[in-house]
């Protein structure tokens, strides 16, 4: 076949084997069907060049060089897929240093990504700043909406501001916003909503796409005052490499006005997740 | 007895805005980090003697279940490091895992668990069986674990775990579940273990 389709009951998400990404998002319950592109790219972040007006990306600062670029999937790694009467999972590893597994979950109507994302290769002097991308066809007219403190919602819109007029220096640093609990976009019949376990920035650079900056490494520091570049490495004695993350990130697609109802509750289970804790006992269970 | 105080500290510490946003130098990171951690550990300490305290009725009927001296919890359980799962069913022990929920309304999620045996059967508190299922642990997953335990921990992993082990769990408000994990017997249906499906790239 040349699509492989996941998900134990509602939810359903369908793979193109040829391309080997994710095409479609199908919810039989709520009648949401939808085309869906994820991805990967990196925005190489702007170089000190030494000049008093340059201004390099940084712990502080955002600044891409350029358009992103892609991060296309390694064509020798299949695509896997895992089924059970629990999960379905499917595995990508998109390149040496990014994998990717997308769950879905018995009686969830959310989709699972788990990235690990790092180190990030920084050999050829250029830092880079690793977004993840979801395409939809989402009419959604410039606006999208992020939280604030994980509380409220509150509606950005491309490119503009509602207190003074404008003008567009930085096209996607400027539409960047922080990121603690969501973001979501919507139009007239469905909303489109990601939900995320830890800080991070994210924005909407397109109609129908939303985006979440998971990984940063830089080689320059932006002279905001922190006088190092944002460089983080994991070393076991002298031997060090930079940071890998592992984070996820949750999305899903209701009818127009369906959505808030999982992104509060849902969102208060990422942040206050179950609690185990182990202990061992001989014998019979009772 | 242990307290959360170091915790608390560490915590208003980190809410300083270079902790929140990440513009402190890297070897401000690293004591952010150290303190979390030592905080942590200590209230890891009240965690375990609170869930003794709260399955007191549990061990009356089980006394050989020692939450106190025994239970410990897993924060590198995102990269499957979780020596307290990894033990070795096969010679009549149980694993006892206790489930809390610090939310107001009952909760129905999956547990993912690193295991080591093949034949695990899984119980609610009643002895009901609960349907679980096994998937592997890939190959890439326990490199990025093995070196993360030395670097985080200096502790080099003995046991490899082979799988996790994933079942439903539900859990009231405010409240706990338990579950038994023990070898499977002969006539015990054992986890599901994952079908898979490779899609090459040149098909």
């Amino acid at each position: 076949s040349d699509t492989v389709t996941v998900g134990l009951k509602n939810l359903k998400l369908v793979y193109s084997m040829r391309e080997g990404k994710l095409t479609q998002y199908i919810n039989s319950r709520s009648k949401v069907k939808e085309s869906l592109e994820q991805a990967f790219k990196y925005y190489a972040g702007y170089g000190n060049d030494g000049t008093e007006t340059a201004q390099a990306s940084g712990a502080y600062i955002f600044r891409p060089n350029d358009s992103p670029s892609p991060i296309t999937p390694n064509r020798k790694s299949p695509l896997t897929v895992f089924r059970g009467p629990i999960v379905h999972e499917v595995h990508q590893q998109i390149n040496s240093w990014i994998y990717q597994t997308t769950r879905l979950y018995k009686g969830k109507e959310h989709a699972e990504v788990e990235f690990i994302v790092g180190p990030i290769p920084i050999d050829d002097g250029v830092g880079k700043e690793i977004a993840t991308e979801i395409k939809t066809n989402l009419a959604s007219d410039k606006t999208f909406y992020t939280d604030s403190n994980g509380r409220d919602f509150i509606e950005r819109v491309r490119d503009y501001r509602e207190d003074w007029n404008l003008e567009v220096n930085q096209p996607v640093a400027g539409n960047y916003y922080p990121i603690n609990l969501g973001i979501y976009l919507k139009d007239k019949s469905k909303e489109f909503s990601i939900l995320v376990d830890r800080a991070v920035g994210g924005s909407s650079i397109k109609d129908g796409q939303l985006e979440l900056m998971v990984h940063r490494r830089l080689v320059q520091d932006d002279s905001r005052g922190v006088g190092e570049p944002l460089n983080e490495t994991v070393c076991i004695h002298d031997n060090c490499t930079g940071l890998t993350v592992l984070g996820k990130y949750y999305f899903r697609i209701d009818p127009v006005g369906e959505g808030a109802r999982w992104r509060r509750s849902f969102g208060q289970e990422i942040y206050s997740p179950l609690l185990l804790a182990f202990t061992e006992s001989e014998g019979h269970w009772g | 007895g242990p307290k959360t105080d170091s915790l608390a500290e560490a915590l208003a510490i980190v809410q300083h805005h270079d902790a929140v946003t990440g513009t402190e130098k890297q070897h401000v990171a690293n004591d952010y980090a150290k303190r979390l951690s030592i905080g942590y550990t200590e209230a890891e300490k009240v965690v375990a003697e609170s869930l003794a305290s709260l399955t007191v009725g549990e061990t009356k009927r089980s006394p050989q279940i020692k939450f106190q001296q025994a239970s410990s919890d897993c924060p590198l359980l995102n990269i499957s490091y979780c020596p307290a799962s990894e033990v070795d069913l096969s010679n009549g022990k149980n694993l006892v895992v206790v489930v809390y929920n610090p939310l107001g309304w009952k909760r129905e999620d999956i547990i993912r668990i690193p295991v080591i045996n093949e034949k695990i059967v899984v119980r609610d508190s009643s002895g009901k069986k609960i349907q679980s299922q096994l998937l592997p642990i890939l190959d890439a997953f326990l490199g990025l674990r093995n070196y993360h335990t030395v670097a985080y921990l200096g502790v080099s992993p003995t046991v490899k775990p082979k799988y996790w082990l994933a079942f439903s769990a539900t859990v009231p408000p405010l409240g706990f579940s338990t579950y038994y994990l023990s070898n499977a017997k002969k006539d015990d249906a054992i986890p599901d273990k994952s079908d898979t499906a490779y899609a090459s790239w040149k098909k």
